[in-house]
């Protein structure tokens, strides 16, 4: 099926928080989220890929402001779970490709990706839905990140004229 | 603010395949989603999580008939990146609990996380939009984490009786 990519969004301040060597069992994102809602603090992207040899990595970002009070949530969620580390990183940004009808996401991340890839932009994160591909970038190169997700999918153009993926 | 989960999604019959040490430099993603484009697959959740010492990993899930395609299109990639390994696992599914308002998703995460938790369902990875949380689980725990899914976001009510988290 084709899809439209209708739109592109910014979100320029951002950090990013991950926990290291999380044990791979049930019980143990919840541990950490749970520490993170008792502080009212507001999360944005949640990313996880699978596990090696029974641990894994959970990021996830918030607003860039909110760094501190999650970092003390983490430390002690961190610590209960016996993971490895926490780092984190104040300086990302996350920025997006909406579509309208992305049921089938191949082309619009091929075309996403090319575009930051002959821009020079590291991807650092991503994530998706069927509505969206995001990915998190350094907050220098966000707004050039934004421009090539413009440029990719034409969205200066009337929706009428542009190309479907 | 608060947020609505209006509802739950599966699809059972997914496989996940996972392209590891990836080159965390521009473009790598661009050549793994390229050559898929290429082969028309229809890709479903992309999950990338931050790097570490120059490589990262990056994971996918595709309907499950169309994993021996994929393999042979992520495989060319692979070798051409210097990538480390890719692994596959097509005994699982994509499990979501979907969102009106889920702009501030910590509320949900934390609920749906519980709740799996306490069903003793282990989550393999986790991508979000603000309209949604995605979890792959293995195949025959997925209708369980579906129905924890309801339960813990009371999906068998009437809309206007549902609490807002
Ligand atoms: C790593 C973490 O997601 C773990 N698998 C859990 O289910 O909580
Ligand atoms: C790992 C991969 O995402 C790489 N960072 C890229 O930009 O393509």
């Amino acid at each position: 099926p084709n899809m439209a990519v209708g739109g592109a969004a910014i979100t320029m301040n951002e950090a990013r928080i991950t926990v290291l060597g999380v044990p791979d069992v049930p019980g143990a994102s919840f541990e950490i989220f749970s520490r993170i809602a008792e502080q009212n603090i507001s999360v944005d992207m949640i990313v996880q890929n699978v596990g090696d040899e029974g641990h894994a990595d959970i990021s996830f970002t918030v607003p860039r402001d909110e760094l501190q009070p999650t970092l003390d949530a983490v430390a002690s969620a961190s610590q209960s779970l016996g993971a490895l580390d926490v780092t984190h990183d104040e300086n990302v940004a996350k920025v997006s490709a909406v579509g309208l009808g992305m049921a089938q996401q191949t082309g619009v991340a091929d075309r996403m990706f090319r575009g930051l890839s002959e821009a020079g932009i590291n991807i650092q994160m991503i994530t998706t839905s069927e509505i969206k591909i995001s990915v998190l970038v350094s907050r220098p190169e966000a707004q050039t990140a934004l421009r090539v997700i413009h440029e990719v999918f034409s969205l200066h153009q009337e929706p009428t004229d542009r190309p479907t993926f």
